[in-house]
């Protein structure tokens, strides 16, 4: 789901 | 040790409310700068984040960081037992595998205190980065809440159109279509009923109701609500809570395939 990528891409995992 | 005190139940119960919805569970993270807690919805496609400030408290002592993953439905059960005037603590040991939440009445005749299982939650640890926002508009949040309320029985999502002159709320389905816009107030008597705009540039974006709905249970936490958007990054949703705090909401826009 394009949303969920766009979450991911934002939030980056630390 | 970890003791948490705040004056009125009604705070604790009123930001429960605005996270239940999204959140099955959660961890709550207590340092000696307050309570934060972090956490994507159920379907991976919102965030939220709540910061509760230790100085907000009416008393407050972390003597070690502390993770806390309670189940919101439990915790929730708790504080329907609780009045909104009954001075609310949470308490916990080092190490604690419980936590243990006391009401106290007004007039200190009547004390009750819950303890509640902790859980073991895989957390994840997301980064929010610094963004300049092409738009960020003020309005107040029963308006939002309204408007976001009135717009989905026309349809799933919303499309914010935001530039200089206003905001436009627009949705449309089976029924028909229906726009609410809203200018930014000239003069207003009162802040808290102010609409402002501080726009970059101009932005059309698509939100899911569903999500913008449930982010409008914290309401009852501020008279105001910020909505900050740019082209293809998460809406942030913001709620102030006064003197203690705030609540953001994270929200991917939808994009055409």
């Amino acid at each position: 789901q394009l949303e969920q990528l766009i979450m991911k891409n934002y939030f980056l995992h630390q | 040790m970890f003791e948490a005190r705040l004056n009125a139940a009604t705070t604790l119960k009123k930001v429960l409310d605005a996270i239940k919805d999204l959140l099955n569970e959660a961890t709550f993270d207590c340092s000696d700068a307050g309570i934060q807690l972090q956490a994507m919805d159920n379907s991976h496609v919102s965030l939220v984040s709540l910061t509760l400030r230790s100085d907000g408290f009416d008393k407050f002592r972390c003597d070690r960081n502390l993770s806390m993953g309670m189940n919101l439905g439990s915790m929730s059960k708790i504080l329907k037992c609780a009045n909104n005037e009954d001075t609310v603590t949470m308490k916990a040991q080092d190490n604690a595998d419980t936590v243990t939440f006391m009401f106290e009445s007004q007039n200190h005749e009547k004390v009750s205190d819950y303890e509640m299982k902790l859980m073991n939650l895989d957390q994840e640890h997301l980064g929010i980065p610094e963004t300049d926002y092409s738009c960020v508009v003020r309005m107040p949040a029963m308006e939002f809440a309204r408007i976001c309320r009135d717009l989905s029985q026309f349809g799933e999502s919303v499309i914010i159109c935001c530039t200089k002159e206003g905001v436009k709320f627009s949705a449309s389905g089976d029924v028909g279509s229906a726009n609410i816009k809203l200018a930014q107030t000239s003069s207003v008597d009162k802040e808290e009923e102010a609409v402002t705009i501080e726009m970059q540039e101009p932005v059309s974006l698509t939100f899911a109701c569903r999500y913008l709905n449930a982010f409008t249970k914290a309401t009852p936490l501020s008279n105001q609500v910020q909505l900050s958007m740019s082209a293809d990054v998460p809406l942030v949703v913001e709620y102030r809570i006064p003197d203690l705090g705030h609540i953001r909401y994270y929200l991917a826009p939808k994009i055409e395939e």
